[in-house]
């Protein structure tokens, strides 16, 4: 089997002017993530090392440049699973982590568990060794406070429906 | 959101998904990414896929699984399967997505149903990569 890498950087009405971040940042993850492959043979290392970098990376909305919720925050979440004995872990409700994909893999590996998610997800980091980021706020981009507060000025006039934006990177009500 | 999908030497597939989810989402609201068949799905015997898009639509139409099931039961290939089911998905909810999937034998499938999604994937010494549909930018590495 000849080894693929192939990766998304999100979909939706991405305004032009994000178009060669986007391009980038996909190949980026994908030389990265292949390098890995080749070196490794290891699926699972490449996939979680191709969105490490699209975590790192402002352009995509995942890790640093993750869009805010109303109350002006990050919370991130993250699946990473095995094709060979259907092994997965999951993380919802995490803040101040720089990689969110990291956190899953270890509740994959380490609890007998799928899914970790809010207190529980964050404990679980900190007794892991993960670095949270003090002070709070550090993956909150210019771009994610400008689509959040185009998003409310939108739900002032009365469109209601989460998501929207025409400077960030997500369709009305793609996430 | 962001997503990864591989396939080894030996077969062996995974995959990876990460999101900050929507803007103006409510404290506390879970998407598609963390919840297994719906953001990210992995079986060796069929494929992996992960998605990407209108997670409250993603997770009623489970819609990695659905496509991971299309292989499975219909016997079709990677790129029909996503094609075919993000399209359905839209057609029942009216949410728009996109999803890349691998299949077992390494065929590739690549579909959004929104106006545009950022994909790349390297095989051998070539990067393909696009965000609008049609887009197939190739690179030798």
């Amino acid at each position: 089997m000849e080894p693929i890498l192939l990766v998304h950087g999100g979909a939706g009405d991405i305004p032009d002017s994000r178009d060669q971040g986007k391009h980038d940042g996909v190949r980026n993850a994908a030389k990265n993530g292949y390098h890995i492959l080749l070196q490794t043979n290891s699926a699972l290392d490449a996939v979680e090392e191709a969105v490490k970098v699209m975590e790192l990376d402002e352009n995509f909305n995942a890790g640093y440049g993750s869009v805010l919720t109303l109350s002006e925050t990050v919370e991130m979440e993250a699946s990473i699973m095995r094709g060979d004995n259907l092994t997965s872990g999951c993380v919802t409700l995490l803040k101040d982590i720089r990689h969110p994909i990291s956190l899953a893999r270890m509740v994959m590996e380490k609890t007998p568990h799928n899914f970790l998610g809010g207190d529980g997800a964050m404990d679980f980091a900190r007794k892991e060794g993960v670095e949270i980021l003090a002070p709070p706020g550090q993956l909150v981009t210019e771009t994610a406070q400008k689509a959040l507060q185009t998003f409310k000025k939108r739900q002032n006039a009365g469109d209601s429906q989460p998501g929207v934006t025409e400077i960030g990177q997500e369709a009305p009500g793609v996430g | 959101t962001v997503g990864a999908v591989a396939i080894d030497r030996d077969g062996k597939i995974a995959v990876a998904t990460s999101t900050g989810g929507i803007t103006g989402k409510y404290v506390g609201r879970i998407g598609d990414t963390p919840l297994l068949g719906c953001g990210t799905y992995a079986d060796d015997r069929f494929g992996g896929v992960s998605t990407t898009g209108h997670g409250e639509s993603i997770m009623k139409f489970v819609l990695a699984k659905d496509i991971i099931n299309r292989i499975a039961f219909q016997g079709v290939g990677a790129q029909k399967a996503t094609e075919d089911s993000v399209k359905e998905m839209t057609k029942v909810t009216g949410g728009t997505a996109g999803a890349i999937t691998i299949d077992k034998d390494g065929n590739i499938g690549i579909y959004f149903s929104s106006q545009k999604m950022s994909w790349a994937y390297q095989k051998g010494n070539e990067i393909k990569y696009g965000i609008r549909e049609g887009d197939c930018i190739t690179e030798k590495v």
